[in-house]
């Protein structure tokens, strides 16, 4: 889903 | 986030501040290896495209913009500013011996062949050999000035801290970047040996001299 797809990390 | 993580972006951002206000108050970039740098402008701008198109939070938006700031200042101050104090002579790594693998390896290896993530992927393989040319700058002078010894314990320090992140992240979210931590690994080996000098010799107060 959009969420696991973005990169949460610096 | 995780203290692991907060830290680490701090030990990352004080490295480039650091870094940043020593270039400009001393006026120079003597022994500061400029294609590293202009490495670094390229792994920001790659890796945070993502800045207009997806908003995790406040703090991860400011800071990439902070970082690409910096990341242009340093180079603008480098190459424009106080290009007769850059080191031509001595920066002398060849840059396309990184760029050009990292760039065919993205597209081999990534979790999506969209341009986005092999942009995000070159980036962070990039990042994990981005600070070869300032270490074979140094290991040519045969030493560096104690402010760019602590600028590469406070930037080794943050990825080193970055896989305690994931190791966190693996144990407590079942989340794990398998490319983030290959890479993050392999930057965080390159130090090592930068490790050890700098705390057995720097923090004594001693000048840091690599084997040349």
């Amino acid at each position: 889903n959009g969420e696991e797809d973005k990169h949460d990390e610096l | 986030m995780n203290v692991f993580r907060l830290v680490g972006d701090l030990s990352h951002l004080l490295a480039i501040i650091m870094l940043l206000k020593k270039i400009w108050s001393s006026r120079s970039c003597a022994g500061i290896s400029g294609k590293s740098q202009l490495l670094f402008a390229l792994v920001f701008t790659t890796r945070y495209l993502d800045l207009f198109t997806s908003f995790i939070s406040v703090y991860n938006t400011s800071m990439k913009v902070i970082y690409i700031l910096c990341a242009y200042a340093t180079v603008y101050l480098i190459y424009v500013k106080f290009k007769a104090t850059y080191d031509h002579n001595h920066d002398t790594f060849r840059a396309e011996f990184l760029v050009v693998p990292v760039g065919g390896l993205a597209f081999l290896v990534n979790h999506d062949f969209t341009p986005l993530e092999i942009l995000w992927t070159f980036s962070i393989y990039l990042e994990s050999v981005a600070i070869m040319p300032q270490l074979f700058m140094i290991s040519k002078t045969g030493e560096a000035e104690s402010i760019t010894s602590h600028y590469l314990f406070c930037l080794g320090g943050y990825r080193a801290l970055y896989i305690i992140n994931w190791l966190y992240r693996f144990y407590s979210e079942g989340f794990f970047d398998l490319i983030a931590i290959v890479a993050g690994c392999v930057q965080t080996i390159l130090y090592c040996d930068f490790f050890y000098l700098y705390i057995t010799k720097v923090i004594y107060g001693q000048k840091l001299s690599l084997p040349a």
